[in-house]
């Protein structure tokens, strides 16, 4: 492994959005990471359809909230294509899902894995190497404040209830630290990331990972 | 609770922004108060939520659901082996 890895260097991952007052952060990362997906293929990165996944995910609340697997599992299930953000825009409510013909051009996926990798942290940035950017799932209760650093107090890992992208490591200090890509915009935080420590599941960080294979 | 009569009564008093940013600014005061000599380890303070109370927050922002995933193994590297 390397001591620093993260996938915004290669610029295979999209600018850092705002869900606004809809709790759809499950469809950011889940959309977040088909786009890196696909740019790791060599497709040009762009911004896929988030509204699409919140208005006609299946087992999925909307703004009301919803899970990650559920969202990969109907991407899976159903080979629906995301049309790109401009074709159906994000507007922070729920909506009437728009279907598109399948002559159409989108991005669907071949498949996903999701897993629990506490206890072997090392061998979820081998999958961050392999797969790219993954999805995750933390307890985020705390990160209402925070503003930079590494977080590595005040985070349990009791009740993960915020989805999230891991772009990324870094172990060249004396803290290692996920690179984690948020959803409330980019003034929060690190430029829109927090950074979290590596090697004792902070906030869960390794309780709910999932990849996407395109 | 405060977050479901958030949810329900729309826009908020002055206050009740001003009551849950003087909670938001203690809860700082206590985050950063307990590890200040720890180097590169996390800030809290005022940013966009500042204004909400901790529940408020939870209610609009944190939705994410978790099911169980099946911890990791080495099958992970057969399964990719399987992809086509």
């Amino acid at each position: 492994l390397p001591l620093r890895f993260d996938w915004r260097d290669k610029h295979v991952v999209t600018q850092v959005r705002n869900q606004q007052m809809c709790g759809g952060c499950w469809a950011f990362s889940v959309v977040g990471a088909v786009e890196s997906a696909y740019a790791i293929k060599g497709k040009p990165l762009e911004d896929l359809s988030v509204q699409q996944v919140i208005d006609c995910s299946y087992n999925n609340y909307g703004c009301n909230g919803g899970s990650t697997l559920n969202a990969l599992n109907w991407l899976n299930k159903t080979q629906v294509k995301l049309v790109r953000d401009s074709e159906y825009p994000f507007k922070a409510q729920n909506g009437l899902c728009l279907y598109f013909a399948d002559t159409h051009s989108g991005f669907s996926i071949k498949g996903y894995s999701a897993h629990d990798f506490s206890d072997q942290e090392d061998e979820m940035a081998k999958a961050l190497l392999t797969f790219g950017p993954l999805v995750g799932i933390v307890d985020a209760v705390s990160w209402q404040d925070y503003l930079g650093g590494i977080i590595q107090h005040h985070c349990s890992s009791g009740e993960a209830n915020h989805a999230i992208i891991i772009t990324g490591f870094d172990k060249t200090g004396s803290t290692p630290y996920w690179i984690v890509r948020n959803s409330w915009g980019s003034s929060w935080g690190v430029d829109g990331y927090a950074h979290v420590k590596m090697g004792d599941n902070t906030c869960g960080i390794a309780d709910f990972v999932s990849a996407v294979f395109v | 609770g405060r977050s479901a009569a958030f949810a329900r009564t729309g826009p908020r008093s002055r206050e009740q922004q001003a009551a849950a940013f003087r909670e938001s600014l203690n809860r700082h005061r206590y985050l950063n108060s307990l590890f200040p000599s720890e180097n590169s380890t996390a800030v809290y303070g005022i940013n966009q939520f500042s204004y909400l109370f901790p529940e408020e927050f939870k209610a609009v922002y944190l939705k994410s659901e978790t099911s169980r995933f099946p911890k990791y193994s080495a099958d992970l590297q057969t399964f990719i082996s399987k992809l086509p």
